[in-house]
């Protein structure tokens, strides 16, 4: 019965893509997990990031999620990747229409998660990367997941975006999702070079989130974004790289988590 | 009657909300231009981003879109700053709902146009600062546009957003507002040090976009970031910034445009 990670942020830019790549790669390849990763982003940006190791195939996210009389499952529309234990779901041109056809459906909130049923037991973990704002998407994800783990780039924007974001997973947690909790904040794209800017955010977001702000960092690393030029995730592009070891270190604290 | 410039991109974090204040600051205070900035993004970023000239008042944009009894224009709702010539919509915390109720609205896509009727002609720029997405709010938006700003960082997953919004521009274009133009992709966050990324991605946009990729650039400037921290806008932070030399270039370019 896999456990369900939704990563998911309101600010744009922040890692969320990065991250759920990263994080469920290392998952499959260094600890052995069958891992699914659910690209819930209307821009398609799972396949963009891995291309050169996702294979041709699977179906249409819209259509499990807008086709009440398909009776489709998340693990009949999946492809799998030559990475070993990680299935995706394919870029679906049409998941932007999902997310106005889903505001009138009556308990909209639950079809990913009713969608994930059969699917749960046939991964150890689902991966949810989720698009930069609080619809419907989204809102499927955190109703879908036990677990939200937020990216937070050391931004103001960033961090009013987090503060809106614990709101909502409060307002899920109490009429829709008793389940669900925060992992934690991942400070992502810290560059080492402004450390006076770093210092305001980060003491602000410790006074704010405390304990929930994780105690690894992402460093900028040029290594991941060079890796998704290739379409290859970071352990296959450069596995000695910083980038590499931060996100393989999250991968760690994750599944002693699970 | 003011020329009408959105500044969209469906992917985030490539800094429309950085291009969309620096550019109607600038345009306000070096072109004595009476600018109006509208914030069609749920996040509210404008306001944070210029908190500590934004003065308080205004109304909610959100009534504006969505009460068809209201009768309200969006210059109804606006707030002035302490930057001469420049005033913004305020932060709407109703704005996300907008989103979903617009979508099964008769002429959706024209009630920004249509309530920028009167606006425009009590301005000479009406800059337009849109989500990470290309929903209902940013489709208003391309709907009530002259042209189109897009910015984006030197990235594949940035690039792929260029492509697909481009392709949005031409539907809006044939079905909805002829008059619309690109006036150009502007490449943000040029970090120096990535020589090597920077030219496979500004090879690769060249290719595809040719002379739309406008002839300044942005480059990597951690006063625009710190600006944000203290909510000021560049040019009152740090006039004499690369960040602040170049955003005015962006304006003069702009300006000449008008
Ligand atoms: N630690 C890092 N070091 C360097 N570049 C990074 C890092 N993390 C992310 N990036 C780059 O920053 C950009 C934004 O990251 P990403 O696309 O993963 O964010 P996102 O939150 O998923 O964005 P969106 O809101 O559009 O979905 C990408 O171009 C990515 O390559
Ligand atoms: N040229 C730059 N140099 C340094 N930092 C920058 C630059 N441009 C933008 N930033 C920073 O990058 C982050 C993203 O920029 P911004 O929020 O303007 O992008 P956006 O496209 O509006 O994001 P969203 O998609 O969330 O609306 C911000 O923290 C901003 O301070
Ligand atoms: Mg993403
Ligand atoms: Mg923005």
């Amino acid at each position: 019965h896999a456990t369900i990670l939704a990563v998911a942020a309101q600010k744009g830019g922040v890692g969320k893509t990065t991250t759920s790549v990263s994080l469920a790669s290392a998952l499959a390849r260094y600890h052995g997990k069958r891992v699914l990763l659910v690209d819930l982003d209307p821009q398609g940006h799972v396949t963009t990031a891995l291309k050169a190791h996702v294979r041709p195939g699977g179906g249409l996210m819209s259509k499990v999620l807008t086709d009440d009389r398909s009776g489709l499952e998340v693990m009949d529309i999946v492809t799998s990747t030559d990475i070993e234990n990680l299935d995706v779901t394919p870029f679906d041109p049409r998941l932007a229409e999902a997310e106005d056809l889903l505001s009138t459906r009556i308990g909209k909130e639950f079809i990913l998660r009713d969608a994930l049923k059969v699917t749960r037991s046939h991964y150890d973990v689902i991966v949810l990367d989720c698009p930069p704002n609080q619809g419907n998407l989204t809102l499927n994800g955190l109703c879908a997941s036990d677990s939200v783990l937020i990216p937070c780039d050391p931004s103001p924007l960033a961090l009013k975006g987090v503060e809106a974001l614990v709101q909502t997973i409060t307002a899920v947690a109490s009429r829709l999702n008793p389940d669900i909790d925060v992992m934690g904040v991942l400070l992502t794209r810290v560059d080492g070079r402004n450390r006076s800017l770093n210092d305001t955010i980060e003491s602000d977001i410790a006074e704010r989130f405390g304990d929930a702000v994780l105690p690894m960092r992402i460093g900028i690393n040029s290594s991941l974004a060079k890796a998704q030029v290739e379409g290859r995730d970071i352990f296959a592009f450069d596995e000695s790289s910083r980038g590499a070891q931060q996100y393989r270190e999250l991968s760690d604290a994750v599944a002693a988590a699970l």
